[in-house]
């Protein structure tokens, strides 16, 4: 049977104010990389981090985790990765 | 405003269908598009979704773009390339613009390709198929091919939403009949933006697959995409009406299209990896492009259709035809629904009619009420816990008043030993019931539902005001071991809709013929209309006067109308809103025939599960005075009292407690489990189980002891006779009196061997013990020792030696 535990995976969204540059700022500061904002969703910004594990089934903890200290992130997750079937 | 009829056949006559005027293609499998033919004497199906009279109108889906979110979509297929629109695609997986499938040797991704073909090949080109919407842009995203997060699944809901109108997808979380998901955060808010802002403010159009886990007793309620009032679910049909092995049913289907279903039913064709051609094309994942594309006609026809204009008009248009469900109904709106098909199969003709002379409806409210906050509802086991909420529809706040319903959630946190074995309805005002839940045989996760939204589009038109009934059954299944009760721990009603009537703005122009003299009119009348005429005005104060009717109307013999806002009693009301009668014995019904009565006339009762009416309840039924209905007795019982007890049982069961049980013959036993009869132990002449220790009556040659049947007593038994009183003699083995090891009687004289520690001494065992010096305790104590029987305790007997030894 499929894995019933969460997948963790090494990208995070994370929703920032002020625009790419401060995104850019705050992905730099953490060792995430900016990989740019999520579709056409406004504020929302995909950060990968190419030092964590790729994939998991702990959510991943580290100096990175702090990000979420940031007075301008307002939200933060690390994405899990989904069970889809085609129909 | 002219719009061309796509270009007819240049080939010879005979490849012409019967039609003068119908269309014709010469792509490769044109003829074998039954679902497009419908209406030839060739190809004829029972219903038709009259996309060819869509496209005679001139419309296929020029200058919609639309887009399908898969695993990828073969840009370079001979069929899709004439009609393919990089700026409807990307490929999520890979980070790139070029959403090409990733071939090997499976073709695993097939799946994106294959809905693409549906939706926009080109027509006329020899290849393959013609797509619904065949001069539609069409782009793919290939999102599937990789991990799929929230994030891949919200970039794709977001691609380019200025420029893409329509979103297909036809995959979902698993549909195993266990789980239960939907879109996270960054997905929900991709809806939310996307309705809020694509299409230039209009709204993206989301077309969802519902469930494909028939098999599994899956419950598409379960999967938070299809669940969405954003979305479009979309059912499928066999070819013959019937309900697909994979279907699904729940109350947030909105519509239907056809697929494939049995062997026996034709296939929907359509293009397939490596520039190949494919009949394998199966599921609801073949319905929701086709639903795709007859919504791609509809915004051609009217380009700027919000998206609750476009699941208006669906609702509006489709057709319960030939679509076989045992749960059509008619909502208090006047629309038939179903759980299996929502309001039926798509329209396309209808749908692009409609369009044309749209009016958008008004904005949409949402009117959140929050029912049973406080107290926690314990489910019991086979218990069904109801809760009534009265709604106001918000009547107190103009921007969020709701009278005319579009849809409706309820959000619920349950707790619960085992998900599966919960069954949710919901009962409107209207008395429409929903299914928001159906059992679950596979689900046994503890989780229960935490904020769970179900949704439902039963109640669409209806007025949302008023009792809103909230009933939970718990139905233990045999896997259950915990029968501990779940809790109901909160529920709230969100309730969408409008505060105006959506179609109160319809315009319809009256015609006026040029030719007719003048006075050949009549008068027109400018007085006041009765309440029940709608917008289009009346000839007369009447409700008889009135163009049309807001609500239903009946119809007299005389060929006059009256206008009403309830069919009166012994009426149903059909789908266009006139009142019909119901049989004769009906007081309420949902169709003229006597098998359609919801109630029934004083002095006749309704018959549970055939919704007849009849004088008395037939053998197999008892009278519940209280809701005036024949209910059906226990299994097997043929007569039962009111209060359902049974008191007779059909012929071959014997009444044992109160339940009717299959009788058994002699030697044999009735197995619950398998519902069978099975012989007993061959030491058994009757028994209730299996196993030796089941006998309740032994076998010639048997003797029962205590529980068991043996052929000769057990050391420790003797043989004993009673004879009854009609002189039969029964043998039988008893214990024998504790002072004996053996016997051969009754008492403490027959004992014919001892204990070890006694002897033999006519017929009694006695202590054997050489007494050594007497002991402290002999005396009275000894003597009660004596007395009590309690010598043939070794340490009593040491100590009491002397007196133990004596006779007597």
């Amino acid at each position: 049977p499929p894995c019933k535990a969460r997948l963790y995976t090494n990208h995070w969204a994370v929703r920032i104010a002020g625009g790419p540059e401060v995104a850019d700022r705050i992905a730099e500061k953490y060792g995430y990389r900016n990989m740019g904002q999520i579709g056409d969703l406004k504020d929302h910004y995909h950060f990968f981090h190419s030092r964590t594990i790729k994939r998991s089934t702990l959510s991943s903890r580290g100096r990175h985790s702090f990000i979420s200290m940031e007075p301008k992130v307002e939200w933060i997750e690390q994405q899990v990765v989904k069970r889809r079937i085609k129909r | 405003d002219y719009k061309p009829v796509p270009p007819l056949s240049q080939t010879s006559p005979a490849q012409n269908s019967v039609a003068q005027n119908n269309i014709f293609y010469n792509d490769a499998k044109w003829s074998s598009m039954w679902y497009i033919h419908c209406s030839d004497d060739v190809h004829n199906c029972q219903s038709d979704m009259n996309i060819m009279g869509a496209w005679k109108r001139g419309y296929t889906g020029k200058d919609v773009v639309v887009t399908i979110l898969d695993d990828g979509i073969e840009r370079t297929h001979p069929d899709l390339s004439q009609n393919y629109d990089p700026q409807a695609s990307y490929d999520v997986n890979s980070n790139d613009l070029d959403p090409m499938p990733r071939y090997d040797a499976t073709n695993e991704n097939k799946h994106g390709t294959r809905c693409a073909g549906e939706v926009a090949a080109a027509a006329n080109n020899s290849h393959c198929i013609v797509g619904i919407a065949y001069n539609a842009r069409i782009g793919g995203v290939r999102m599937l091919d990789g991990d799929v997060t929230d994030m891949v699944e919200a970039r794709s809901l977001s691609l380019n939403p200025q420029h893409i109108d329509i979103y297909s997808a036809s995959w979902g979380p698993d549909d195993d009949g266990k789980t239960v998901d939907g879109p996270a955060t960054l997905a929900r808010q991709a809806f939310e933006n996307g309705i809020r802002m694509g299409r230039k403010g209009r709204g993206s159009v989301f077309v969802w697959a519902s469930g494909n886990g028939g098999r599994s007793r899956d419950h598409c309620s379960c999967d938070g995409y299809t669940n969405s009032i954003y979305t479009i679910s979309i059912s499928s049909t066999a070819e013959s009406g019937r309900k697909p092995w994979y279907l699904e049913e729940c109350s947030s289907t909105l519509t239907t299209t056809y697929s494939s279903g049995e062997n026996y039913d034709r296939k929907i064709i359509t293009t397939d990896l490596r520039h190949r051609c494919t009949d394998s094309h199966t599921g609801t994942s073949a319905s929701a492009p086709m639903a795709a594309a007859i919504i791609a006609l509809a915004l051609e026809a009217n380009p700027s259709l919000t998206w609750r204009d476009v699941q208006h008009i669906i609702v509006k248009t489709s057709r319960a035809g030939h679509l076989s469900a045992s749960d059509w109904k008619t909502n208090a709106a006047g629309y038939n629904v179903s759980h299996l098909y929502g309001f039926g199969l798509m329209d396309a003709e209808a749908m692009v009619k409609e369009a044309e002379q749209w009016k958008q409806v008004p904005a949409q409210h949402v009117c959140v009420e929050t029912a049973d906050r406080q107290i926690s509802r314990t489910i019991r086991p086979e218990h069904l816990v109801r809760s009534v909420y009265k709604a106001t529809g918000c009547s107190d706040n103009a921007n969020l008043k709701v009278i005319y319903l579009e849809h409706v959630v309820v959000r619920i946190t349950i707790t619960h030993p085992r998900r599966g074995d919960l069954s949710i309805n919901l009962t409107s005002p209207s008395g429409t019931k929903s299914q928001l839940l159906a059992n679950r045989l596979f689900d046994h996760s503890m989780e229960g539902f935490k904020n769970w939204e179900f949704m439902t589009t039963h109640c669409w038109g209806e007025k949302a005001a008023g009792d809103w009934i909230l009933e939970i059954y718990d139905t233990p299944s045999q896997l259950r071991s915990q029968k501990v009760p779940g809790k109901l721990k909160e529920w709230s009603l969100v309730l969408y809709g409008t505060s105006v009537h959506p179609y109160s703005t319809q315009q319809k122009d009256r015609f006026i013929d040029p030719l007719q003299p003048e006075d050949e009119f009549t008068e027109e009348y400018n007085g006041p209309c009765d309440t029940e005429c709608n917008e289009n005005g009346c000839e007369g104060p009447g409700p008889h006067h009135c163009i049309n009717c807001l609500h239903y109307f009946l119809k007299f013999k005389n060929n006059t109308r009256m206008c009403v806002s309830e069919c009166p009693s012994g009426f149903f009301r059909d789908d266009r809103k006139r009142c019909k009668k119901c049989s004769s014995m009906c007081e309420t019904c949902v169709g003229s025939r006597s098998d359609q009565c919801m109630s029934c006339r004083t002095g006749y009762h309704l018959i549970e599960g055939s919704n007849t009416c009849a004088v008395s309840c037939a053998d197999g039924f008892y009278l519940d005075s209280d809701s005036n209905i024949c209910r059906r007795c226990q299994e097997n019982c043929r007569r039962c009292s009111a209060s359902n007890v049974c008191t007779e049982c059909k012929p071959g069961m014997s009444l044992q407690g109160h339940k009717c049980q299959m009788t058994c013959n002699p030697g044999t036993y009735f197995n619950g489990h398998r519902r069978t009869c099975e012989l007993c132990h061959r030491a058994c002449a009757t028994c209730a189980g299996t196993g030796i220790e089941a006998c309740t009556k032994c076998a010639d040659g048997y003797l029962l002891e205590d529980w068991r049947c043996v052929l000769t007593c057990s050391p420790g038994y003797y043989l004993s006779e009673l004879t009854s009183d009609n002189g039969q003699v029964q043998r039988f083995c008893k214990k024998c009196d504790n002072s004996c090891f053996e016997c051969l009687g009754p008492g403490e004289l027959n004992c014919s061997s001892c204990n070890s520690g006694y002897n033999l001494e006519a017929g009694t065992c006695v202590v054997s013990t050489v007494c050594k010096d007497e002991s402290w305790a002999e005396g009275g104590f000894c003597v009660l020792v004596k007395k009590n029987n309690l010598c043939q305790r070794r340490v009593l007997q040491q100590l009491c030696c002397r007196t133990c030894s004596q006779k007597g």
